[in-house]
Parts: C-alpha cells; structure tokens; sequence
C-alpha cells in the first residue's frame, strides 16, 4: 500500500542544513500494521508525513497504492489525500473554532460527502467521548483533545491511516482502547496502517515494527510482544 | 510547599456545566517529588493550574508556601508564579515567532532578571538540545519542542516546578534523562516537583504517586517502583 524507496529529506541549507532522513526505504503491504519507532528527533513525523503526501522528499520515491507521488500536482496529492489517507497528527491540529463533532465532520465535507450526524457520532463514542461532541477543543483535556484527532482520521474510513504517537496523551486504559479499535480495524476491515510510537505497548498491537535511527532505517521486529 | 483544601472546579454552567475537580485535598512537601496519575479527562491539568495559580477554583483553597493564592490580586499572582514557579504546559505551550533559546530565556526576561547566554545554553543542553537553540519550534520535532518547554520551566530555578506529562513525546532513553535530572534537581537542589504523568516508569521516578479518577483523590502509593 505504502513504498518508500531511498527517501530523503533535508531542511534548511548550507551550515543550518539539518538532515531529517538519510536514506530510507520501506515496505508497508495492505491490510498490515506497522509501528515506527526511534528516538526523539529520528525522523520519525517527517517520514509518515513524506509517506502520506503531506511533504515531498528532497530525493527518492513515495508510492501510495501504486501512485507515484511526485507524478501529482499539488490539487491532485491533495484529492487523493482527502479520499484515501487518514492522518493524526502528533500535536493534533484541530481547528479551535469548531465544535469536536465539526471538527470530526470536516474530512468528510472537504471529499465532497455530506456529514451524518450518525456517522461522526459513532465515531466519537469509538474512542470514548460520546457526549463531549458539542465542546471545541479548548474545553477539553489533550487526551480527549487527541482522540478528536483520531475519530477526525477515522471517519472517512481511509485506505491508510497514518498516526503520530496517537497513545501518546492517553493513559493505559484509554490507550489500549484505542489500540484495539485499530487492530479491529485492519483484522475486520483490511485497514492499512501506520503508526509512529514510543511506546512499546502500543507497537505489541502492530505486526511489525520498524525502527528509525538519526533518519536511517535501523532494523525490523516482526511479531512484536511487550 | 503546596497545598489544597478541597478544590472544586466546574467549567460551563448548567447543563453544560462540567465538574473536573470535585474536593481535592492534597499536600505536598518541600524538597519532594509527587507524580499524579489517572485516566484522561479526570482533572489532572486542571489540579496543577489551579495548584500553580494559573486558574481559580471554583472553591476550595490553595497555598504555595503558605500563601493563600485567593488573597492574591491578579498581579500578585503573576509575580508569585514568575519569581517562584515553573510550569511545563501539556501542550508546550512556545511562542512560535521566537527561537528555542529565546523562548528558554523568556521567564528570566519576565522576572525581571537578565538572561546570561551561558545559563540558557547549560540548560539546553540538560536537555540534550546543545546546538538547537537557535531554532524555532516548528523546526524542531515533537519531544525537542517538549524538551525546550522543559528547559523554559527549569531556566529560572523554580522553587516548585509543576510538569504536566513532561516526558509524552519522548522516546525511553530520551524520558529516563529528563526524569534523571529532575530526580537530581530534587535531591541535590531541593526543588519540589509535581509531575502529572501517564507512564508507570516516570511515575517510578517520585517519592510518591496520587491517584485521581473522577476529579476526585482516589488513593495513593508511597516509593513507587515500575
Ligand atoms: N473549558 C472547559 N469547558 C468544559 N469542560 C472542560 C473545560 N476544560 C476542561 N474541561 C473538562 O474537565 C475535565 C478535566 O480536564 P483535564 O484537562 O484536567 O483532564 P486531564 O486529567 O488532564 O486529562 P488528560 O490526561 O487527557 O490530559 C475533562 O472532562 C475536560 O473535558
Ligand atoms: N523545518 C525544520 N528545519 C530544521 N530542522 C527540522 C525542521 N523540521 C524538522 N527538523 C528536524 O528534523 C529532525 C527529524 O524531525 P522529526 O519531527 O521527524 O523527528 P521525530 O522522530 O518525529 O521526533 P519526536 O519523536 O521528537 O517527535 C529533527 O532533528 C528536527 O529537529
Ligand atoms: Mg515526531
Ligand atoms: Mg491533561
């Protein structure tokens, strides 16, 4: 579903140039569920981020379901976003002024579907915050404020889902809720995805997990257990 | 050095009103270490801006060293908490327009102190930042935007430091540092430090653990260990 092929990306120029990957080739086949792991600062968010489409490479390949990525526009890479990626965020991005429910409505009416309430409501009670739809993010707490941003990647029930230290703001319950929400989804629904953590609870839910060192591919876990 | 008399807080009003605290009591002492745990949406965040005057409870008291925060202007309670509180927000909480260093040096500026290039560099460097100062936060990843939040809230040599998951966006060995130094600030420096966290091993770090569920007390564990 996901190919990265040599990938690279360097921020700044000259003196100030910072390496964020050096190199990285990666395989992510359809309906699996892969973990990233690695130190702060690895590479890890500007990998999943070069993987989704959301920025481009300074070098190498990115295929979405075949897709070559550098062959799309602009409008085309953001089309083919809004209908086949979801993505959650590591620092969530939601939008201040919107109600939770609005803020999970909003990919949907971005790919050009209207919104029902049924639809982003289940969603909400999925990840434990039925009742809480109504409050914009600034009356919520950041793990309620993080599974906004989880429901909001789900609702369109995408291909791919990309998520950024998605447990990250949870306690252990809560997050283990979520986690079994995601291995249901690729066991029941043949979801594919991708999930940046530190935590070695939430990787023990994926297949495999791949570990990213100062922006290079460092090694491979299958089957991983706590 | 602070202390809370049965707090209540209620965001909203009728039947929008939220409860997140509902009559906390909670001491804690100079030169110790108190972790707070519980699940998402429970009151944490809200315990420590109330504990660190940056919100009014709705009832209840609070004291920072013997001062009752209520009898506190406005001002008053801006100066209490620049001479003698650090605070490491959820969500960072950087000014984006100003590089890691400057953010870092910020409190001195605030506490009407002048900012020594070198107290600013040593603290980046606790964090293990060294050369990324000059840096802004959107050019830097997650836990390092985490980690300068860390920094700004140490620069001042708080007398109570009040962290609010400090280590959610890092990776284990780079959490274990941070958790490394703040035990140290505790024991060597007699810093007193109220670290709200979901992970069992920095909770591991603290003389003792309090439980919230509810917005209420709910138990607590002495020489935690993971
Ligand atoms: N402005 C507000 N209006 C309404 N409810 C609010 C507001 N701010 C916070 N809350 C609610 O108060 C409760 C406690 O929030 P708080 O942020 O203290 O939780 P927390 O324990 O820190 O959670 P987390 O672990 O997810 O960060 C939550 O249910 C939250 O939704
Ligand atoms: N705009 C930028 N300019 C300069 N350096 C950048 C920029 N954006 C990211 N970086 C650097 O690229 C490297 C990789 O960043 P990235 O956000 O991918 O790390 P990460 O593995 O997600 O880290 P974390 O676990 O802390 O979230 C880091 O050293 C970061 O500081
Ligand atoms: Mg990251
Ligand atoms: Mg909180």
């Amino acid at each position: 579903a996901v190919a990265l092929r040599d990938v690279r990306k360097v921020y700044g120029r000259r003196a100030a140039a910072v390496t964020a990957l050096d190199g990285v080739t990666l395989d992510i086949d359809r309906g699996t569920f892969v973990a990233v792991m690695g130190p702060s600062g690895s590479g890890k968010s500007t990998l999943l981020q070069c993987a989704a489409g959301l920025d481009r490479p300074s070098a190498g390949e990115v295929f979405l379901d075949g897709v070559d990525l550098r062959r799309l526009s602009e409008n085309e890479l953001t089309m083919l976003r809004r209908e086949r990626i979801g993505f959650v965020f590591q620092s969530f991005n939601l939008v201040p002024a919107l109600s939770a429910e609005l803020n999970v409505a909003l990919p949907l009416r971005l790919a050009g579907r209207r919104p029902r309430r049924r639809e982003v409501r289940d969603v909400l009670a999925a990840v434990g915050l039925a009742g809480r739809g109504r409050h914009r993010p600034a009356e919520l707490s950041g793990g309620q404020q993080q599974r906004v941003a989880i429901a909001r990647a789900l609702v369109t029930r995408p291909a791919v889902l990309f998520a950024d230290e998605p447990t990250g703001a949870l306690d252990t319950r809560t997050g283990r809720d979520v986690l079994t929400l995601l291995r249901e989804l690729v066991d029941v629904d043949g979801q594919t995805i991708v999930m940046v953590t530190h935590d070695p609870v939430a990787a023990s839910y994926a297949d495999r997990v791949a570990f990213l060192v100062d922006g290079r591919a460092a090694g491979e876990l299958l089957d991983p257990d706590p």
